[in-house]
Formats: structure tokens, sequence, C-alpha cells
């Protein structure tokens, strides 16, 4: 029997940058 | 002044390759080629962490490094002034457009995902924490 390959799974916020704002007054 | 935010612009990440599986929030799976705006604005609503922003595109300059790009950003409500550097391949997400990147050629050579060109004015999909508001 050969095991099925894994495939990776990536969450979706891996793919969008997380752009942190400073705080601005 | 601005603040540096990732990604590096060391390389970039397996999971822009045309065909890399993601899960989205809800658990549903989709293609990386295949995501939709709707995608990430769902996905974040039931985020009890994260949220979208939008991130306008404000400058390109070039980057220190071979290949790579500035890119100065105005995120959120409050505009505020976020500078990251990633390589001209790097693509970010626009507002009902989808995959776009400083060198959409590049980015379709090194990764098959079909890219828009970025340009000054295209809106982003970013994240910042919730509890930043």
């Amino acid at each position: 029997n050969v095991e099925p390959r894994s495939v990776p799974v990536f969450p979706w916020h891996s793919l969008v940058p997380f752009l942190a704002p400073t705080q601005s007054d | 002044p601005p603040v540096s935010s990732p990604p590096s612009p060391v390389a970039l990440p397996p999971f822009f390759m045309r065909g890399s599986i993601i899960q989205l929030a809800d658990g549903e799976l989709k293609r990386v080629e295949d995501l939709k705006t709707e995608d990430f604005i769902q996905s974040a609503e039931i985020s009890n962490e994260l949220k979208i922003d939008s991130s306008t595109v404000e400058r390109i300059d070039t980057g220190q490094s071979p290949n790579a790009v500035v890119i100065q950003f105005s995120v959120g409500e409050l505009k505020a002034q976020v500078c990251v550097e990633v390589l001209v391949e790097y693509p970010f997400f626009v507002f009902g457009q989808g995959w776009s990147s400083c060198c959409p050629d590049r980015t379709t050579q090194l990764f098959e995902l079909s890219c828009a060109k970025l340009c000054v004015g295209d809106v982003c999909v970013s994240l910042t924490l919730r509890s930043l508001k």
C-alpha cells in the first residue's frame, strides 16, 4: 500500500501582509 | 517615522506557487490562484483576532537589496504610513482585482501565478489586530 502524499495546506492569513499601523494622534 | 513590517525581501514563501492549497477560516480549501476578495473578507469576519484593513499604495521606490522595492502604504482609517521592502515579484491582493506585483512577469515566471501590475493608488488587502483599533 502506498500512503497518499500529504499536501501542505497553508492558512489564508499567511498570504496577507500583516501591516500594523503605528498609533497616530 | 514609518515602521517596517514583514515580509522580508530574502525569499518568497512557497504558498504563492500556483496550485498551493489555502485553507479559509471556515475550513474551505482553495487554490491560491482561485482566491477572491470575498474569501479574505469572510475569513477575517470569522477571525477573533484579525481584521482586514485597506492599504493604499502611496509610493513605490527602488529597494536597497537587488530586485527589491520599498512600498509605502497608507493603512486603515487612520491612514497610518507603513513601509515594506519586498522582492519585486512579491504579490499583494488588490481589492476587486486579485494578485498584483511590481513585476508581474517575474511573478508569473517564478510562481506561475497570474498577476496584474501593482500601481500607486491600488488598494491592497492587509491585516491588523482587532485590538489595535
